[in-house]
């Protein structure tokens, strides 16, 4: 699933 | 952060001043799908969990993670749920007379159940925080879908409420463009998740924009679907 994007939205 | 982001924060937050005041001002929340604006509570309950680990970090002092985007991310959270709590606090306590409860007739475990097992199925992590936000993301696509289908079943929306909708779906397109920017200007930036979903969730307004588009440009006070 790549890689891990950290969830900085809203 | 970039102007199509902040613009799409800005306008999810007027969806909420639009419908708060147009509840306030009418005393009805005549044409307003319960079931959708519970769903928003699920949806935000669900992916702002992640307020606790800053408030954890704040009430120990530790603030060499939090940035101006951390802030500007925590204040926003605490706003939606507070507005979308008191929308549905609302519409059960002094409102609950002018519900169309008889009208909204959407089962929503046909939502919930496939957004559950997805979530399940297609996450980044196998952990709890991040399922719950893959649910929340999923969720939030769908959750307008009790919403359309009452405005199909009474046939047309009100200006307030056709503002709201236009709202509600103009922030996630507004994301999608945001996405492409983050994507085209930032490294490593790839969330297909947000990015499906978000695309489903901006098709699903999409016949809705098409109308508003027609009756802003017709000057009509009501939006009145074609039967």
């Amino acid at each position: 699933t790549g890689d891990y994007v950290p969830h900085d939205e809203l | 952060m970039n102007i199509f982001r902040i613009s799409a924060d800005l306008l999810h937050l007027a969806s909420f001043f639009i419908l708060i005041f147009k509840m306030k001002a009418t005393k009805s929340c005549k044409g307003i799908s319960f079931k959708t604006q519970l769903m928003y509570t699920l949806v935000f309950t669900c992916r702002y969990l992640d307020l606790f680990h800053v408030l954890g970090m704040m009430i120990t002092f530790n603030f060499a993670h939090i940035t101006g985007l951390t802030l500007y991310n925590t204040f926003m959270k605490i706003l939606f749920l507070a507005a979308s709590y008191y929308i549905v606090y609302l519409m059960r306590t002094e409102l609950k007379s002018t519900s169309d409860d008889a009208r909204d007739t959407f089962v929503l475990w046909h939502i919930l159940a496939p957004c559950a097992v997805l979530a399940l199925i297609f996450n980044a992590q196998f952990t709890i925080l991040e399922i719950l936000w893959t649910f929340s993301i999923y969720l939030e696509a769908v959750a307008v879908m009790p919403q359309l289908m009452l405005l199909i079943e009474t046939g047309e929306a009100d200006s307030l409420s056709s503002h709201y909708m236009f709202a509600v779906g103009g922030y996630r397109a507004l994301y999608l463009v945001n996405w492409v920017y983050r994507y085209a200007t930032e490294p490593y930036y790839s969330n297909w998740i947000a990015w499906i979903a978000g695309f489903v969730q901006t098709a699903l307004f999409g016949d809705f924009f098409y109308y508003y588009f027609v009756k802003i440009m017709s000057g009509d006070a009501a939006l009145k679907l074609p039967t």
